[in-house]
């Protein structure tokens, strides 16, 4: 988190607002409700208190404007820039804009007026950005469901006012995983058109051949229509989709869209209905098979019949000796597997059936 | 890309939209100082965004670069005054 310089704040914990004008996207006690839990979103966890004024001067001035709106700091129409705000301090000091050249809404159709609210109060109360790309204080919008403040959030409100006293229960959005932790392991792992992605908690990384730095990025900022976790993951080339698993459902993606029909239950594949979970997924181009693990066994799909293997399920053990018993991921390059379980990763001869080396999980990510 | 080559449109509405970006965001100086004068301040700029959004630190207006600077956001700085 940051703040803003000098640690601008407010010095009083009870904090006027006052809504000067309303957007016509939405009925006024939709902005109203809007505006209210955005604000609700930062006093649950500070002592601070929001009093709502209806004429006159509040601290934190909301509106909605277009273009050039009276601050000398415009707006650019659609998209683009869809809000700003300024911290703490007389006159201007808090005041909310909103670009009205957007279209609000309270779904994901549109811009959600709660999530940028939230935002922007953040700034009014005086936080700065955040480089965490799951904090809300990040600047660039996605929507998002279930709490919206992180961890890395409250702990940059609370440096500024302190904990609520009466704290009501809250569940922050953990932050977002260090790729250099030593014990990081992986949800899934998958090839995409010659890039590598790699699922861990809500994010993804995307390794490209040619990028040294892996980039991280919000699931749900790619795929809305995503669980915020992912199991498993493969590439079948031939058919050029992706295949994401989560719980007991699955997506496909052909490139980065995903395809309609999709989810389907991952027994159409022929998994019984005690599997509740796979837990990695790799196609073998070599094979024309897809490998699916599921807690101590796995199970072969054929590709092209469409059909689980007779032999399946088998024991990961006893097929993959030297491998650990379970897998978290696992990708296919060059004849090589590449087994990821907890932080450890293991290279593995699917011709010769041997570790061929062991390495840390994250050392695929250049650490 | 070098600046003694022609730019394609494309690319100049890019460094364009690149400037104005950095110019909100990063405080890029506007005017002479900015692009036109000092590309080692230009590429000092994009190596602090790529750095803030945890991109990889080029100081070229990559793809990736480019991409992040044309999503939705917020009309707030991302560094102090």
């Amino acid at each position: 988190y940051n703040h803003f310089p000098r640690h601008l704040k407010w010095q009083n914990n009870n904090v006027t607002f006052r809504i000067v004008n309303y957007t016509p996207d939405l009925k006024k006690s939709d902005v109203d409700r809007a505006i209210r839990n955005a604000l609700n979103i930062w006093s649950d966890v500070t002592p601070l208190v929001f009093k709502k004024l209806h004429q006159g001067n509040a601290d934190i001035m909301i509106s909605f404007g277009s273009q050039e709106h009276g601050d000398y700091n415009p707006f650019d129409g659609p998209d683009g820039l869809l809000a700003h705000a300024y911290p703490p301090g007389q006159g201007m000091g808090g005041d909310t804009h909103f670009d009205e050249d957007e279209h609000w809404t309270k779904d994901s159709s549109a811009y959600n007026l709660f999530i940028v609210a939230a935002h922007e109060l953040g700034h009014a109360l005086g936080m700065s950005h955040s480089a965490d790309a799951g904090a809300l204080m990040y600047p660039v919008y996605s929507y998002s469901t279930g709490y919206l403040l992180s961890e890395d959030d409250i702990e940059g409100i609370q440096a500024l006012y302190g904990p609520n006293p009466n704290p009501r229960k809250v569940k922050p959005k953990p932050d977002a995983p260090n790729k250099c932790n030593p014990m990081l392991s992986f949800d899934a792992a998958t090839e995409l058109r010659g890039e590598t992605i790699i699922f861990k908690d809500r994010f993804y990384w995307r390794l490209h051949p040619q990028m040294v730095e892996p980039e991280q990025t919000l699931i749900k900022s790619t795929w809305p229509s995503l669980p915020n976790k992912v199991d498993a993951a493969y590439e079948n080339p031939e058919k050029d989709l992706v295949i994401i698993f989560s719980g007991i459902r699955m997506w496909a993606l052909n490139g980065y869209s995903l395809v309609d029909g999709y989810p389907k239950y991952i027994h159409k594949l022929g998994l019984p209905k005690t599997v509740r979970k796979v837990d990695a997924a790799v196609h073998i181009g070599d094979t024309g098979k897809t490998l699916l693990f599921t807690e101590e066994e796995y199970w072969s799909y054929d590709e092209a019949t469409g059909k689980m293997d007779s032999d399946s399920p088998r024991s990961i053990e006893q097929d993959f000796p030297g491998m650990d018993d379970e897998v978290d991921a696992a990708v296919f390059h060059y004849g090589h597997l590449y087994f990821f379980h907890e932080h450890v990763q293991y290279e593995y001869s699917y011709t010769s059936r041997k570790v061929m080396r062991i390495l840390r999980t994250n050392s695929i990510l250049n650490c | 890309p070098s600046s003694a080559l022609p730019l394609s449109p494309r690319d100049r509405d890019d460094r364009l939209l690149a400037e104005k970006y950095l110019r909100r965001f990063y405080g890029l100086p506007a005017g002479l100082q900015g692009r036109q004068g000092s590309p080692v301040a230009f590429r000092t700029q994009v190596e602090k965004m790529q750095r803030f959004f945890k991109l990889e630190v080029t100081g070229n207006l990559d793809c990736n670069t480019l991409e992040v600077m044309k999503m939705p956001r917020c009309g707030v700085p991302d560094v102090g005054e």
